[in-house]
This record gives structure tokens, sequence and C-alpha cells, in this order.
């Protein structure tokens, strides 16, 4: 392995990042999740942790771009350079850049996330059957309304498991519009546009506008690729146009005809002999998630290595079953030391243990030679030393924070006044010491609270239950609600991690068409927060120590520490 | 299959950037761009290139020939990372 010159490295270990955008290739879920276990590669194996972060200046800025991207050191088309990435320090150093003239997949060919339909997100397997015939791409067959959809199974008539694929005319993603679909035809600059153009931008990404006219409204996003999308030629992220006509013959899929390098194109409109508008086929593509634990690398330090199978050797090659070569792991310690592993265990106490069953300990070191004394302690008589708070909620207008029997109240009104701790069993005797989550109904000001598979009602004093979660329509299967959510008119959203429910509070029964994935509406939270609530409008989503705030829009605008950034602790 | 084959036609597709440039001009490209040359000891001599290339073939872990020879042209078509190989 080789670092930089002068041994650049990171002067503290939690490092921060912030993808600025995406690329139309992928979905933005699947560009997170790759760039998510890129970060995993290097912090498995040394004392290095790497958070999201969703504004401001992180550590690691991550883009995509092609040509010249606003760096000096521009891109070149497809293939050849594929990314690169700055050494750590202020500014544009550690930042990574990937060249979206690529075809970023994981490496096997287009990736295809489906919305809505019943396969919960599913990406499109192909070929899939459908009314017999084969499909190998999205298709509209089946459908009067355009819109492409794919089988999630490779046998749609048996399994009957669909989604919708990517196309504007579903959704965009960026811009300012939310993920709005485009509007077609709208108004740009005067003229009238049919589809996603290129006009008006210099880095040649696709975009529409989500109302009828851009010049009045100025609200537009950017086209998501659709999995037939080109890749090069002169027609980038259009799609292609089948049957299509060349030289006066016509085609009805991808040919290497008018080529002798083999490699597959299309025309991006009906007539290639006219319009002469192309572009090649989609291929393999690259793995982002590879590419970027290379560039991360990097990021944290790490030069190229003359060893062919490690990581950061420059070359690409596609490896399925990944794992982090040795020189790569001697590279990172060599910079950083060789932290905990992957799986950090609790240091164990030298003396023998005191029951700990309701607090945590201390562990006290007198002097290297003596005995470790071990003194306990019980961070719940101070919300301030709550690691994690079992449920938070707002009532009455203030916010209550619940704790192993205990709860707290903090005013808004008066940041950092927090009263407490006081007895759950004083206020609410019916309640267990343990509440996964609570919820105040703005309509009729009863107080729902959940424990385990079970809920009670509290109208006053007045308490109903505790009645099982079966009698809400929610599954057996399901062991806790951790978060609840008023969404005005009589609803509440309840969330058990990566699944959530809509409760209509009248009936007390959820909505039909309900779990949905949490990942699905709420992008960019923790989908195993053990905690959600509203507070001044906006969704929050806890883990450990920290939360996730997501705006009425639902854009993650702020991830901060509930101790510091909520309770006003000091 | 078709019965009989038919006279292959070569399209040049437009904004296809076709490569004109020889084997040595990509080559001392390469090498400058991945920091083996610098811009100013590009003087086109046989030497110096011979000399990168061989600095090339050992950081890559190819046989070091010092000659232009297929596998290296291989690897210098490969995809790879931006970032330079040598120097900062």
């Amino acid at each position: 392995f080789q670092t930089f010159e002068g041994d650049l490295k990171w002067d503290h270990n939690d490092i921060t990042y912030r993808v600025l955008n995406y690329s139309p290739d992928l979905d933005g879920d699947i560009i997170e999740d790759a760039f998510r276990r890129a970060f995993k590669v290097w912090s498995d194996v040394s004392p290095l942790t790497f958070t999201q972060i969703y504004s401001g200046e992180a550590d690691i800025m991550i883009l995509f771009g092609s040509d010249d991207h606003g760096d000096p050191y521009p891109f070149d088309g497809k293939d050849g350079l594929l990314a690169h990435a700055y050494p750590p320090g202020e500014g544009v150093q550690g930042d990574a850049h990937f060249d979206d003239d690529e075809f970023w997949t994981l490496g096997t060919g287009v990736v295809v996330k489906t919305r809505f339909g019943n396969a919960n997100g599913a990406v499109c397997q192909f070929p899939f059957k459908f009314n017999g015939r084969s499909y190998s791409s999205c298709t509209s067959e089946g459908r009067t309304d355009g819109l492409l959809w794919c089988s999630t199974t490779t046998d749609y008539d048996k399994d009957k498991k669909y989604g919708f694929c990517p196309s504007e005319l579903l959704y965009t993603y960026g811009g300012n519009s939310d993920g709005d679909k485009c509007v077609f035809p709208f108004i740009f600059d005067g003229e009238s546009y049919d589809a996603c153009t290129k006009e008006g931008r210099s880095d040649g990404y696709r975009w529409c506008a989500t109302t009828d006219n851009f010049d009045k409204d100025k609200k537009y996003g950017f086209c998501p690729n659709r999995d037939t999308a080109v890749i090069g030629g002169n027609s980038q992220g259009d799609p292609c146009v089948f049957p299509f006509v060349f030289l006066e013959k016509t085609y009805n899929s991808c040919t290497s005809n008018g080529r002798d390098d083999r490699r597959l194109w299309c025309a991006t409109t009906s007539n290639y002999d006219t319009d002469r508008k192309w572009g090649f086929c989609p291929d393999q593509g690259y793995s982002l998630f590879l590419v970027a634990a290379h560039e991360f690398g990097h990021a944290i330090g790490l030069e190229h290595s003359t060893v062919r199978d490690a990581l950061m050797y420059p070359m690409y090659s596609y490896i399925e079953d990944f794992q982090l070569h040795s020189d790569d792991i001697e590279g990172v310690q060599y910079l950083y030391g060789s932290g905990t592993g992957p799986h950090p265990s609790p240091p164990m106490p030298t003396t023998e243990s005191p029951d700990v069953s309701d607090k945590t300990t201390t562990t006290v070191t007198t002097s290297p030679t003596t005995t470790t004394e071990v003194v306990p302690v019980d961070p719940t008589t101070d919300a301030c030393k709550v690691k994690a708070f079992d449920a938070i909620t707002e009532i009455e207008g203030q916010l209550h924070f619940f704790k192993d029997g205990k709860y707290w109240k903090a005013s808004s009104a008066r940041p950092g006044a927090i009263k407490g701790p006081l007895k759950i069993s004083d206020t609410w005797p019916a309640l267990p010491s343990v509440i996964d989550t609570a919820f105040e109904d703005l309509l009729t000001k009863k107080i729902f609270f959940f424990s385990g598979r079970r809920f009670w009602v509290y109208t006053g004093t007045t308490v109903l239950g505790p009645r099982g979660l079966e009698k809400l329509g929610i599954g057996k299967d399901v062991e806790k609600i951790v978060g609840s959510l008023q969404r005005g008119r009589g609803k509440v959203l309840l969330f058990n991690g990566d699944k959530y429910w809509r409760l209509d509070v009248k009936t007390q029964v959820v909505d039909k068409g309900y779990p949905r994935d949490t990942e699905d509406a709420f992008a960019g939270v923790p989908i195993n927060a053990h905690d959600v609530f509203l507070y001044k409008e906006n969704i929050h989503f806890c883990k450990d120590q920290f939360y996730w705030r997501m705006t009425p829009r639902r854009q993650v605008d702020q991830v901060g520490y509930v101790k510091y950034d909520i309770l006003n602790c000091p | 299959a078709p019965l009989q084959s038919q006279p292959q036609v070569r399209v040049t597709f437009p904004g296809e950037l076709v490569s004109s440039i020889s084997d040595d001009e990509l080559a001392e490209s390469y090498l400058e761009r991945f920091g083996y040359i610098s811009k100013r000891s590009r003087s086109n001599t046989h030497v110096s290139i011979s000399k990168a290339l061989l600095q090339m073939q050992k950081k890559l872990g190819l046989n070091e020939t010092g000659e232009l020879d297929q596998s290296t042209m291989e690897a210098m078509k490969t995809p790879r990372c931006g970032v330079p190989d040598v120097g900062n």
C-alpha cells in the first residue's frame, strides 16, 4: 500500500459525508446504500466512523458530474476515467467525484428499482414472463396509460408481483419540486417542450418542469433514466426508440450493425437515417459500490497500491463477493490503527459485576496497578445523562421524554428548562415502565401509549386498555410500535422500523393498503429508528443519541443530538 | 443465421470519440496523466518513454519490458481511477 506524501490523514475519526447529487442511472436509495456499504468497508477495519449529513460542509463531499465538473481534472466521457477523490484535508480535499458519463450499476447490469405497484419497491427481474411472452426491459404492454412497468419475479403470470419503472411520467429527482412528475408540454424560455430536455444546462442532465410553465413557476426536477436509456453517443440519457430505422432497415432491439467493435447501440428517435441520434445500449456498467470503496480509500489517505488484487489498485475489475485485501487493511491501519472491528463489544469489568439490570456502569481506574472499581451510575435522575429515550412525544404543547418508568417535560417556549424526573405511574397508573411510543390525538386530546404488543388510551384520568395491537389490525408478527406521527384529520402513522401503518384514530383500525415500507416514503432516515415523533411540524427519527429531522415536504434538513439540540443540555 | 453473408457496412457515428491518435501518443498522454512523466520532460525521446513505461509496468504489476507491448496497451485502455499513480 501507499499513502500520500506526508501521510495525509484526518485528525479526527468521526468523518462526515454528504451526497450532493445523484446519478440518473440508479435510484437514490440504491446510491446511498452503495455509499454506506463502501464506507463500511473501511469502518469495519479501522476506528473510523462515517456519518451522513444533509446540509453544510462535510469532510467528504460526494458528487456526480461529467467532463468539466468544477475542478481542474475533467472526466473523459464513457469508460477511461471512472472517478477520482482527493486526500484528507479542508475544502475540496477529501471529496469524491464520480463520472456520470459512465453507466452506474452494481456491476452486473441495469438495476431498476420499482415504485408503487405491489412489490414494496423491489427491483425488476429481467427477463420476466407476462401473458406468455418474455420481456427483457420495462414495458407498457397491458396498460392503457403508457406507464412502464416490470415484474419483480421472473413470472408475472404466476406471481403477479409488479412495480412501476423509473420514468419522468412518474417522478423526478433533485430540483425543487419534491419529486413531482414532469408536466408535458411545458414552457421554457418561451418554447414548448414535450419531453425532458438538456436545454438551458451545461452539465448534460435531463430536466423537465413540474408545472406547465417553467418561466412563470420556476418548478423543475431531473428526469430519472429509463432502463433503456443510452450511454454516450450523442443522446446520453435518452431512451432507445423501438422500432427505429437504420440504413432503411427496421430494428426492434439494440444492434451492433454498422460497427466493427460488436458494441450494441440503438437510435433515440424512430429514424436514425434522418435524425442521426444514437447511443450505446446499457451494458454491465460499473459497480458504484466498488468504485466508491476505492475512492473513499483515497479520501481517508490511501494512494494507489501495486497489489493487483487490492481494492486500491487503480484499475477497475468487478468482483462478486468482495472482501477487503490485507494490503488495504494494512494501509488504513497504518494511518489510523486497528479500531474495534465491525462488532465492538463492551469492555469487560475486571471485578465481579454488580446488578446492572436497571443501570449502566462506569469503570473507574484509580491507578494502573490497583483493582478496578466499578461505580454504578443511575442515568435516569438526569435527563441529560440518558443516552437514548424510550419515547419522545408532544403532549399539551410540551415535549415528554420517557425512560424506564420516569419522564421529563420540556417546554419549547423556555429552551433548557427541563422538569422532572416524574414517575409515569403517578400520572398514568395503568402504564408499564417502558413506553415504546405515545401520541396525543389533536382532535380529542386522548393520549395513546404503546408498550410491546399492548396499548392504552387515556382520556384525562380515565384509561382504556391494555388492548392488543391485533385490535388495531396490526399482525401478530409485529413485536412493537416504536414511533407515531399525527397526520391531521384523525389519522396517525405508526412505525415499527422498516414498516408503517396509517391508523384511523376514530375507528381505531389501520387503513387498507398498509403496512408500507418506511424507506419508500421517508428516504434518508435510518430504517431502524427506535423512535419517531412530531415536533414543531417536523418529523424526527431517533437512533441512539441522534435524530434525523425531516421537513413536512419530507426532506431531511438536519441531523443532530437529542441531548443538545432538542433537550438543550449544556 | 442469414443464408448468405451480407457485406458489413461501417458507419461513423456522430459524437463518437473516434481515436485518431497513435498508440505512442496515447501512451505518452497516459504516462503524463498518471504522473510517470512530467509535461516538461515529455520530449518524445525514446529513452524517457521507455523509463516511464518501466516504472508504470512495475507499478501496475505488468511484465517489465520498457516497451509498449500489447499487455501494456491493454492496461492503458482499462477503465480506472483518475488519481495519479505517481506524485501529487
